[in-house]
């Protein structure tokens, strides 16, 4: 479902060019769950990023399906992403004018849901996260785990069929990262692909393998479970 | 050194009334390194922010040191903050118009320093958190960790005396984490006074004591070592 090959990314600014990926290449199976680990800086959401096409690489190719996408332009990638990929951000970029349940209704606005259904599916997401009490609030008023939580309900809403989650339990407490730990393994029980960064690896042990990245490649691998 | 009296906050939007914080006392002595647990949006770090004096309450007594300070306004505030308190906050809160050092500096510019002196603290504090490598880079182009390491190295500059730690281990790998709490336990063995919230109850147990908090009240605490 998605390949990597040779994938670099190299920033620059006016003092000095990072390599954030230094070559890496990947192959992940529709419905697998796969975690990514690695100390910070190693390139891991930068990874994530390019995966989501959110970004795109600097040299090397994507296969996405079938699609080769790494030169896309970022109108053609943000047509890819609508309806397939679910994106929980480090840092949540929720939109400060909208509160909680506009800022996941916003992931339905582009189907051609009804506006009731929209409503219905937004109420159920929020139940699932345990936000329905707060969603007439904006992002400024909630904590910092609401927030996270919020983006994981905006994320799943549209039931892509991969999700990307970078640090998704970053600032939850064990209780409610374990919850979103069993959501995240009934959705891809149900089929979705789950990719998840993850520095806890007690998180990480729910997927079938666990990749390692240090500076910008991938060192090792650990299987967990077959697939 | 710091005593809560039945501390409350309660924050109003037009369509709800928080209860953030539902009557909390609580004694912390100069030196000491305690740990605060519970619940996503129980009230953490809204506790954490009155005893840092960026917030006040709605009722109740703060006595910071010999001074009732829960009435005072903002700009009291700041002038007792500013040399006393380090501040890491959740969202780490730096500065994106100024590059990495400049946002640590900024935490010295109203101490009388030399700017000699300044910049080889900032340069020593960066070391500690590895992050010299990056400290022409602006907030917006380092990784989640890397930000809350410059949060971290920010609130440390100025060696106040007591410091406050909301989630500081929050988007580390457990090695960085590890370096983090090693010099949490280094600073508070030569006098700082820490207050941290964590989701980690590894982390916690770098404390002398660790509160519970639940829906904006204290409802238990454990003693891990005698202080
Ligand atoms: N500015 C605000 N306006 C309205 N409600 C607020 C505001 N800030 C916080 N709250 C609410 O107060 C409660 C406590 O928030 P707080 O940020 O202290 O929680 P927390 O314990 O730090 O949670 P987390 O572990 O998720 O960071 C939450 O229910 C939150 O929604
Ligand atoms: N816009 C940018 N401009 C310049 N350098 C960048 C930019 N974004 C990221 N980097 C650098 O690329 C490297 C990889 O960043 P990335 O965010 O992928 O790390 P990470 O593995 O997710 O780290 P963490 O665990 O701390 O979140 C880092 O050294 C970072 O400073
Ligand atoms: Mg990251
Ligand atoms: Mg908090």
């Amino acid at each position: 479902m998605i390949r990597l090959a040779d994938i670099k990314k190299i920033y620059r600014t006016t003092e000095v060019e990072t390599s954030a990926l230094n070559g890496v290449s990947l192959t992940i199976q529709q419905g697998e769950f796969v975690s990514i680990m690695g100390p910070s800086g190693c390139g891991k959401s930068t990874l994530l990023n390019i995966l989501g096409l959110i970004d795109s690489p600097s040299e090397g190719e994507y296969y996405f399906g079938d699609l080769e996408v790494a030169k896309y332009s970022e109108s053609k990638r943000a047509d890819i992403r609508k309806g397939n990929i679910g994106f929980i951000f480090q840092s949540f970029n929720l939109i400060d004018e909208l509160n909680v349940f506009e800022n996941v209704e916003l992931a339905l606005i582009y189907t051609d849901m009804k506006s009731k259904n929209r409503k219905e599916r937004v109420m159920a997401v929020l139940e699932k996260m345990n936000m329905t009490h707060r969603m007439k609030h904006y992002p400024q008023q909630l904590s910092g785990g609401q927030q996270q939580r919020v983006a994981i309900a905006r994320a799943i809403v549209n039931r892509p069929k991969l999700i990307l989650a970078d640090e998704p339990t970053g600032n939850l407490d064990t209780k409610n990262g374990e919850d979103v730990m069993q959501l995240l393994t009934q959705l891809n029980e149900e089929g979705t692909t789950i990719i998840m960064v993850t520095h806890s690896p007690h998180d990480a042990e729910y997927g079938q393998r666990i990749i390692n990245v240090l500076d910008g490649k991938i060192v090792s691998e650990n299987k967990l479970k077959a697939f």
